[in-house]
């Protein structure tokens, strides 16, 4: 049984890439099939797995809007797992979807054919609840999160939730929230230790035990087309990222 | 004669916000007349001035898609300048817009009969290259991009490079860079030290001369809903932000 988690905050530079890399590749190094859907037009994703954005034969665009097979437009990356890259083209699948019926449905229905060659589906979203966000929601099983611990992070949190409940009553009722995950987290200020205590108030076991820490290595490993936990694995970040696979594996038997 | 400066970066949580409002009071306890537009649905502008953003009798909606005078919409701010608010209903501004004509030119239009009550026009831009990022680069005289020194949000200087190109082709010839602003700088770390130097290579003098330090009371600040130069005024975040207006003004000939 695979399992699709949406990693998923419309505030901007939370980690939402740095976290679906370094998940994707952990998770595949401890065995499990994975595959990285990069939905964002920035192309992150696919540029910190070690795909060139800019010289793709075939990307995202062509699989969710013309139909192509996946097989024909994954790579295969160093750590294991597969990544379905993405590039600015995703801006013209906006519009494209915008235009067609079950709209939102569309990624979920691209999904299922091939869904069973995995056990874990990771997908980087853009920071926005546009029609790309809500597709990953409506396909997704479970969202993951990623929070930094300051104040406008916080703030937005409340429109996520209400995005969250209304896609429940729309179209995937099921849609669990795999838990809020502490990133960039800096123990010596307070603000940081402030709006944690807040989040742990409020969500509970809701929020990951694994705390990913501020570490320069995290921010470097892109620049090398690697994930920390290749590029340093020794890391704290690397060694933080293991951490939540092993904690995300731990929920659902491991796979 | 009055400049319209667009913050914008589609690169997430580089500093957009921090630096529209505190920009926006430096200048505007300087002794201009200042409008701070938000232009996210996320709000943030808006509350981090102090204005409750799920509390409006009218917002940015009402004003750029519904026409209503600008003085029915606007909050005028401790620090002196007037905050046009922004909330989630921005999100249906941009759906509005992309079923309407001149839609890329709608800010320019509702802009131009209020422009001469004010010395800058601040527009604070979302994450994304979308219908709203388009209508505040049509409008704008300027572009402000704030930079964090890192890899992912260098990669992503060519395409908001390559819209800015295509604005100027499409409606707005004179758009300038205003300049590329170095944000959440950490000298210490060699990876922003890096790509400081990359920056100054290819721009140049486009690059501003201020550079904005990490500084955890540009992150407490929005909490008050106040910027960094009321919350406080001698800490290194709102000392750098007060010499960023002085370098705009002086550019401008100050107004
Ligand atoms: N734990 C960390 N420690 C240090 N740097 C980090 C950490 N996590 C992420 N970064 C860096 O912070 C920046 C923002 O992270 P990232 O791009 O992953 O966020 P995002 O939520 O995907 O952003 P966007 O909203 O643009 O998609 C990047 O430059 C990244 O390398
Ligand atoms: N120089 C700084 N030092 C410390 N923290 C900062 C600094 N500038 C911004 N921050 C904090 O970093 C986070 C990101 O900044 P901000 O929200 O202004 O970026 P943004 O580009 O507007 O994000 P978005 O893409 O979501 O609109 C915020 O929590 C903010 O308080
Ligand atoms: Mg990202
Ligand atoms: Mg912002």
């Amino acid at each position: 049984m695979s399992r699709i988690i949406a990693v998923a905050n419309q505030k901007g530079g939370v980690g939402k890439t740095t976290t679906s890399v370094n998940l994707s590749a952990s998770l595949s190094l401890s065995g499990s099939k994975v595959l990285l859907i990069d939905l964002d037009p920035q192309g992150n994703a696919t540029m910190g797995s070690g795909v060139n954005k800019n010289d793709l034969e075939a990307s995202i665009y062509d699989w969710l809007v013309d139909g192509v097979a996946l097989s024909g437009v994954v790579h295969r990356c160093q750590a294991g797992y597969e990544v379905l890259p993405g590039n600015a083209d995703l801006t013209a699948a906006e519009l494209e979807l915008l235009r067609q019926d079950r709209r939102e449905q569309r990624l979920k229905d691209r999904l299922s054919p091939d869904l069973d060659q995995f056990d874990y589906v990771i997908i980087d979203c853009p920071p926005s609840l546009n029609i790309l966000t809500l597709n990953a929601l409506i396909a997704a099983d479970g969202v993951l999160i990623p929070m930094q611990c300051e104040y406008y992070a916080l703030e937005g949190l409340t429109a996520l939730l209400e995005t969250i409940e209304g896609v429940r009553e729309r179209g995937n009722p099921d849609l669990a929230i795999e838990g809020l995950l502490r990133t960039m987290y800096d123990p010596r200020n307070s603000l940081t230790r402030d709006v944690s205590r807040q989040l742990i108030q409020y969500f509970g076991d809701k929020v990951f035990r694994t705390v990913i820490p501020r570490n320069v290595r995290l921010a470097e490993a892109p620049s090398h087309g690697l994930p920390a936990v290749l590029y340093d694995r020794h890391s704290r970040g690397a060694v933080a990222y293991m951490a939540l696979a092993g904690e995300i594996r731990r929920k659902h038997g491991a796979t």
